[in-house]
């Protein structure tokens, strides 16, 4: 097995608070963020259709039939969407594990699936759920404190999986005394 | 005089006139988002626009709301963020998101990430506003690489789709940690991301007039210690590095990593209306970020007019023209690490691009001359 985020913080953040194990039967949603292809040619593209030297900046460009300066959705998603043995592997992956209520984008390059956390904790070995309360809004999450690995098969077709280690984050929009000036303010 | 920044205050300093509103015809919009599980309540916004909106034609009330609103208080940065963006981009469409809550009470939790769940939509609407505000962002090194040049990718995908997107730079200036025992700046992430444009803080010169701005001690600002630095930022970093009289220590920084912000705006002594409460002295680079995201929105306005495609990502661009169009801010510096070495002092702005302020906050005449042609 391997580890897609060893480098992923998982220190619990100021103001969250353990509530302790996730009961085994809860349901947690999670994203599966799936390899995508042909990222190279994302990036020249980007680059033609934004940098005012490149020599089809601006230029009216005819994709698959549609005119225009930039790409629809359709067009990024036939260009980036996973490798059918990508979308077959993993398919078969949540299936086995018990996963219900999958669902995809347009650009089938991510998957929120549903699971409870027994299946969860079978399926990325080495996670274990936790429940925290915390942030300005008393926010309820499940996350899991401990690194989460994947069997070695799906190294080639999972960049990583969402919604285990990463907290929802707080504002950092402050209210300034209000300033003094020597002038008298009329 | 004044007494804080209201929609005035920035529409006399940045140049727009009360003509200088959208039209009503195109199909031009914009959005904010923010994920702190924040609401904003349409009546605030009335509220707001009813004390300071009196002098441009403007919308009262959003088009279009991504997430559930909840019924609890609004909070003051889902407040703030619309209704600048409605002050700056006037009489524009104007979507919010906002996530909802994380437990919808029936034991099942939206474990989700609130960012993660904005990228899918991102990735599920083939019509979106072509402009995105978004005060998000979290230290580079609390994030895994993979999630990180995951993130990057979706940001391609937006912009070759067209779409502009504008992250706060943070505001915690250079930001601080020590690697090792030895203290580090502390880059961010979204804003450190090579295709996003990232706005960072300015201040009045004189808090209670409309004068130049100076560096608001809070705009983040830095190298990214992830991504290389894009091909078109090289000259315009080069030269700062070569010029500026108060570098840090290198051993501060990340010289060739992607330096951030591109550009900002005014950050400091807000007015919001929040839960039908004025508000002042509200301070942030969430603030600067859709007050110039709803500048550019008035640029679509004016391009989609003229038969124009929308402006998409707007770095390469705003590097050839190496800040035309925009105040440049040259005074001041932001805060850092709290030490003998460097004494709280990051990055100090200077003529042309500063990793403080980028190339400085919009000039909207002179900004849309720049802009206005593909």
């Amino acid at each position: 097995s391997y580890s897609p985020e060893p480098d992923q913080q998982r220190t619990l953040p100021p103001g969250w608070v353990s509530l302790g194990r996730a009961d085994p039967e809860e349901e947690l949603s999670l994203t599966f963020a799936l390899r995508q292809q042909n990222l190279e040619r994302l990036s020249e593209l980007v680059l033609a259709v934004s940098d005012p030297v490149s020599p089809r900046y601006g230029a009216c460009w005819d994709w698959g039939g549609i005119w225009g300066k930039y790409l629809t959705l359709e067009d990024v998603a036939e260009l980036v969407q996973p490798s059918t043995l990508t979308l077959r592997t993993v398919q078969k992956w949540l299936l086995a594990a018990g996963a219900r209520n999958c669902h995809s984008v347009i650009t089938q390059d991510f998957l929120i699936c549903w699971l409870s956390v027994r299946q969860a904790e079978l399926l990325l070995s080495g996670a274990e759920f936790h429940r925290y309360v915390g942030g300005p809004a008393e926010t309820h999450v499940v996350r899991s404190p401990h690194p989460y690995q994947l069997p070695k098969a799906l190294a080639p077709h999972v960049d990583f999986v969402g919604g285990l280690h990463r907290f929802p984050p707080t504002s950092s929009l402050r209210q300034r005394p209000k300033p003094q000036v020597a002038e008298a303010v009329g | 005089l004044h007494l804080g920044v209201t929609p005035s205050v920035i529409r006399e300093r940045y140049n727009l006139t009360a003509q200088d509103v959208g039209s009503g015809t195109t199909n031009n919009s914009q959005a904010c988002a923010q994920f702190l599980e924040q609401y904003f309540h349409n009546s605030d916004l009335a509220e707001f626009m009813r004390l300071f909106g009196g002098k441009f034609a403007h919308q009262a009330s959003v088009a279009h709301v991504v997430g559930k609103q909840g019924r609890g208080r609004a909070g003051i940065e889902a407040s703030l963020d619309v209704e600048y963006l409605m002050s700056t981009g006037a009489n524009i469409s104007t979507w919010v998101y906002s996530n909802p809550g994380t437990a919808d009470g029936t034991g099942r939790h939206e474990s989700q990430e609130p960012f993660l769940q904005w990228l899918l939509l991102l990735s599920n609407q083939s019509a979106l506003p072509y402009v995105h505000t978004v005060s998000y962002g979290d230290d580079e090194d609390s994030l895994s690489t993979a999630y990180m040049q995951r993130v990057n990718t979706e940001f391609m995908k937006a912009a070759a789709r067209g779409l502009t997107l504008l992250f706060a730079s943070g505001d915690s200036g250079a930001g601080c940690w020590s690697v090792s025992g030895r203290h580090q700046f502390r880059p961010s992430f979204p804003a450190s991301s090579p295709y996003v444009t990232t706005v960072g803080g300015t201040s009045f010169q004189n808090p209670f007039r409309v004068t130049n701005e100076v560096v608001d001690y809070i705009s983040g600002g830095g190298f990214s210690n992830v991504f290389p630095q894009p091909s078109y930022q090289e000259e315009a970093v080069t030269q700062y590095l070569n010029s500026s009289p108060h570098l840090p220590p290198s051993s501060y920084f990340n010289a060739t990593g992607r330096a951030y912000p591109d550009v900002a705006a005014l950050s400091d002594g807000y007015w919001v209306v929040s839960n039908n409460v004025p508000i002042p002295w509200v301070s942030g680079t969430s603030a600067s970020t859709p007050v110039f995201g709803g500048l550019l929105s008035l640029i679509n306005e004016h391009r989609i007019l003229s038969g124009h495609p929308p402006l998409g990502f707007l770095n390469p661009r705003l590097y050839k023209q190496r800040g035309a169009g925009l105040f440049d801010v040259t005074h001041g510096c932001h805060e850092s690490c709290l030490n003998e070495e460097v004494q709280g002092e990051g990055f100090c702005s200077g003529p042309g691009w500063d990793p403080v302020t980028g190339w400085g906050t919009p000039n909207f005449p002179a900004l849309l001359k720049t802009l206005i042609n593909p």
